[in-house]
C-alpha cells in the first residue's frame, strides 16, 4: 500500500457533478465509480447517465434518495448505462420512465462488491483497483470549506450515515501545532512536527463547494462512518484464481 | 472567509452585511420580509455552529459560510442526503459480516 494515492492525477476521475435539488448522491457516486473504473481498466473515458439510474431504479424513488447497491443492480438489470450526453441528467426523477432500451450502452459492470469495513483494506483496494463509493454522516459538511476533518463520534456519529460519495485517494499532510495547540496546516512557516493521514473524497455538490468539489476526512479513525458501506463495482472479468481443493 | 482565527462572530449590522454578500455570491432571494428574517436568523445560527465546529475539529478543517448556510440542518440533510424518505441507512452489517470477505 503506497503512502499516497490520488486517481485525479491521471485524469481518470470525471468532472464533479451537481445534484442540485435532487437526492441522488447515491446515483452520482455509483456513476463516478463506474466512470473511474472504465478509465483505469480500459483507458475508456466516458460519462454515464445518472438520469437512467434515477428513472430505472427498481425502488422507484427517483430524486427522493436511494442506495449505491441499488444503482449497481440497475446497471446489471439494464445491461449497462447510456452516456450522459444521450440520456442527460435533468434533476428530476420521473420514476418508472426508464428509457434505457432507447440508447446504446457505453459502460457496464460485471458485478459489485461490499468491501471489508477496514480502512487499511479500503486503502489497499483503492490503490490497486480504483475508487470506491462510501456512505458517511454528512452533518459536518454543511459548514465545511476546506482542510482535513477529524471528528469524534460525538461530533459526527459514525453509525448514522446518510450521504454517498466517491473515495478517490488518500495522503498525508504535515502538521505544526497551531496557536491554540490544535492542528494547523503547514502554511504557518514553523518547524513541522506531526503529520495527519487523510482520505480524498469526491462530492456531488458542484465544483464551487469545498476544495473544488472535493473534501478530506481523517484516515484511521472511521471519521463520520466512512467504513460502514464501502461498495465498488467490478468492470473487468475476475482474474482466473488458482483452484483450491478441500482436503478429504 | 473561514472562521479560524477571526473575532467571535460579527455584530448585527455586520451580520446583515455578511448575509448580503452571501445572497450575492449564491444568488439567493426571499419572497417576503418574514422569510428574509427567518433565513437571516438561520444564517446567524449556522455561523455560530461553524465557529463551534472549528473549535471542536481535531484536524485542519476550516468551517464557515457555504452555499448551504441559509438552510436548517434538517433541510440540508433532507435536500442533499441520500436517505430514502422515511428510511434510514441504519442497516447493520454486524451479523457475520466478517465472513463475507471480498465479494
Amino acid at each position: 500500500e503506497p503512502q499516497t494515492c490520488d486517481w485525479r492525477k491521471v485524469g481518470t476521475i470525471s468532472p464533479v457533478r451537481d445534484q442540485r435539488n435532487c437526492n441522488c448522491c447515491w446515483a452520482m457516486a455509483a456513476a463516478g465509480n463506474i466512470e473511474a473504473l472504465w478509465a483505469i481498466k480500459f483507458r475508456h473515458f466516458v460519462e454515464v447517465s445518472v438520469q437512467q439510474l434515477l428513472d430505472c431504479d427498481r425502488c422507484g424513488n427517483g430524486c427522493r434518495g436511494g442506495f449505491v447497491w441499488d444503482a449497481f443492480l440497475t446497471v446489471l438489470n439494464n445491461s449497462g448505462l447510456a452516456s450522459e450526453k444521450d440520456y442527460p441528467f435533468n434533476g428530476s426523477g420521473k420514476t418508472h420512465r426508464c428509457l434505457a432500451k432507447k440508447y446504446k450502452k457505453v459502460a457496464w459492470i460485471q458485478d459489485f462488491i461490499i468491501l471489508q469495513a477496514c480502512e487499511q483494506s479500503m486503502a489497499r483496494h483503492l490503490a490497486t483497483e480504483g475508487p470506491i463509493t462510501v456512505t458517511i454522516n454528512m452533518t459536518l459538511l454543511q459548514q465545511y470549506q476546506k482542510g482535513v476533518i477529524k471528528a469524534t463520534p460525538t461530533t459526527c456519529d459514525p453509525t448514522q450515515v446518510d450521504h454517498s460519495v466517491l473515495l478517490v485517494g488518500f495522503g498525508k499532510t504535515k502538521l505544526v501545532e497551531g496557536r491554540q495547540g490544535k492542528a494547523a496546516s503547514f502554511g504557518s512557516h514553523a518547524r513541522p512536527r506531526r503529520s495527519m493521514a487523510y482520505w480524498i473524497l469526491k462530492n456531488s455538490w458542484g465544483p464551487q463547494w469545498g476544495e473544488e468539489g472535493y473534501f478530506r476526512l481523517h484516515r484511521g479513525s472511521n471519521t463520520c462512518g466512512i467504513t460502514k458501506f464501502p461498495v465498488t463495482a467490478r468492470v473487468d472479468k475476475p482474474k482466473k484464481q488458482h483452484q483450491v481443493s478441500c482436503p478429504p | 472567509d473561514s472562521l479560524r482565527g477571526q473575532d467571535p462572530g460579527p455584530q448585527p449590522l455586520e451580520l446583515k452585511e455578511v448575509f448580503r454578500l452571501f445572497q450575492m455570491q449564491y444568488n439567493r432571494s426571499y419572497p417576503n420580509p418574514a422569510e428574509y428574517a427567518r433565513r437571516l436568523d438561520i444564517f446567524a445560527q449556522n455561523l455560530a455552529k461553524a465557529q463551534r465546529l472549528q473549535e471542536e475539529d481535531l484536524g485542519t478543517a476550516e468551517f464557515g459560510v457555504t452555499q448551504f448556510s441559509d438552510l436548517t440542518e434538517e433541510e440540508f440533510v433532507q435536500l442533499y442526503g441520500s436517505q430514502v424518505a422515511g428510511e434510514a441507512l441504519g442497516v447493520s452489517r454486524k451479523v457475520g459480516s466478517e465472513e463475507w470477505g471480498e465479494s
